[in-house]
């Protein structure tokens, strides 16, 4: 089946939506056939796509919701090898109306699997936080990658993701794993940068030989730098690769792809 | 009766935390007597100031649930002119533990009263929610300051933002008032940054005759620069003006406290 990778940190604004967009774009170009999936509320990634999901008669929402909305109506093409299924702002209901379904952290997976066949990759954006919504991604993935930014504060959540993960892992998708972190908004030459990589690393390290979802996770390269134009792309609704193919920004995505294309290569 | 500012923004890592220890650390520095409140689950106000709530044997989670817990208890020296109140991940469970307690948006408030006369300022940083913690904080503000970064997709969710603060206004606290925007993390020289504050002054202007507790609503200045400082000196558990005093972050942010005193001087 395809590649699923869910995009999660429950941390706020650091760069899940810009590499799950960027990303999966650039594996697109590359010549994979490529699904988003925006799972959050905000719709950032649908809006980032240039996907007016307030025009579309099914959402992903609909999809979670409604038995008779096939999953085929939920897509829309996005670009070459690229299709997408969109968020509304009726995604922060899901929370609330799938509570008393004994199903919901499965959902998705049981809605998708019918269009597995169609693609290379799956990529899922996911809100700001380990709700439903982000059990689904998680129970359906086959990897996650933890985007964050380098710095002091970041740190603190690590734990926590981890351990949420850790639970889904053991309790409905025991294959899962955490194979990436992407280094956003990165600040190579700093010291601050420099002091978390290596914490993450020797974390990294000392769970290799443990039974933990992460044991095979590694850093990504490259590190993604600060790029206004990573910023300005979502305001026209175009990934970087439309918007500014040429800038920091889209050469580090594209040798983010890169890399994740060789890891899967030798996993 | 002391001004109370509630920072303000239900999206993450805009620089809330960052300008609530900051801004009161600079208000303290300038000689005014300072109180801290830290509303966040994450404790990252808590860390930022060097207190380490796990040792603390009262911090505002039990000042919320627990009768028994004087506020005097839960007060600890930062620096001259400058207390706090710490925050720890126990707090994260407030919001189901208070949910059936009639008078919980208002606990913090009648918690706090019997100290107000201690305080020329207090500065509450919320977590990234509108949930019960940041009505807390909004029932018992004056003001509100709401940090965040002059991009696209952060323009997206001032919208709910307001709204919120306009139920809780209408419904608890008549008379406050959405007073300042503080730009954090800003690249002054960009075209987004530029087209994303214009974007925001022209909604402001176009708010001044209504009665919206945004009608005053101010661009406060200067915006805050991207530091590496800023985000150096949580780690070391110190304010910036205890870290480094004379890099660009430190004037940003006295700069920033002589702006919001003059503000009220002029209100
Ligand atoms: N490398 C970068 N350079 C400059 N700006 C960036 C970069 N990566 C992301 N941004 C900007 O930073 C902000 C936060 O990024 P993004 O929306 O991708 O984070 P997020 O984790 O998806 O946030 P949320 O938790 O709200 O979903 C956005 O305005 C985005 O355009
Ligand atoms: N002007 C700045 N320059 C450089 N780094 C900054 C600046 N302001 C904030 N940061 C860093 O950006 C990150 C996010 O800032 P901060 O924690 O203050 O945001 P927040 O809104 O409180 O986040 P949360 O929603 O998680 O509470 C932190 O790592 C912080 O150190
Ligand atoms: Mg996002
Ligand atoms: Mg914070």
């Amino acid at each position: 089946g395809p590649r699923i990778v869910a995009v999660i940190n429950q941390k706020g604004g650091v760069g899940k939506t810009t590499s799950a967009v960027n990303l999966g774009a650039a594996l697109a170009d590359a010549g994979l056939r490529v699904l988003m999936i925006d799972l959050d509320p905000q719709a950032h990634m649908s809006l980032h796509l240039g996907v007016d999901s307030t025009s579309l008669q099914h959402t992903v929402y609909d999809l979670l919701v409604d038995e008779t909305c096939t999953t085929t109506e939920a897509i829309v093409r996005v670009d070459d090898n690229l299709d997408a299924i969109a968020a509304e702002t009726d995604l922060a209901a899901a929370e609330s109306e799938l509570a008393s379904n004994p199903n919901r952290n499965e959902l998705l997976r049981t809605r998708l699997e019918c269009v597995f066949n169609r693609y290379d990759v799956i990529v899922i954006d996911c809100p700001p936080s380990l709700g439903v919504l982000t059990i689904n991604a998680l129970s359906m993935a086959t990897e996650v990658f933890v985007p964050m930014q380098a710095h002091f504060l970041a740190l603190q959540g690590v734990g926590k993701l981890l351990e949420t993960i850790g639970m889904v892992c053991s309790s409905v998708n025991p294959t899962l794993q955490v194979t990436g972190i992407i280094l956003c908004m990165h600040e190579r030459q700093t010291m601050l940068a420099r002091e978390v990589v290596s914490d993450l690393e020797g974390f990294i390290e000392s769970s290799r030989d443990q039974a933990v979802p992460w044991r095979n996770c590694r850093v990504l390269h490259p590190p993604i730098r600060r790029n206004i134009k990573l910023a300005e792309a979502p305001s026209f609704g175009q990934t970087i690769f439309q918007y500014e193919p040429t800038c920091h920004g889209a050469n580090d995505y594209r040798a983010l792809a890169a890399d994740v294309m060789a890891g899967w290569l030798t996993a």
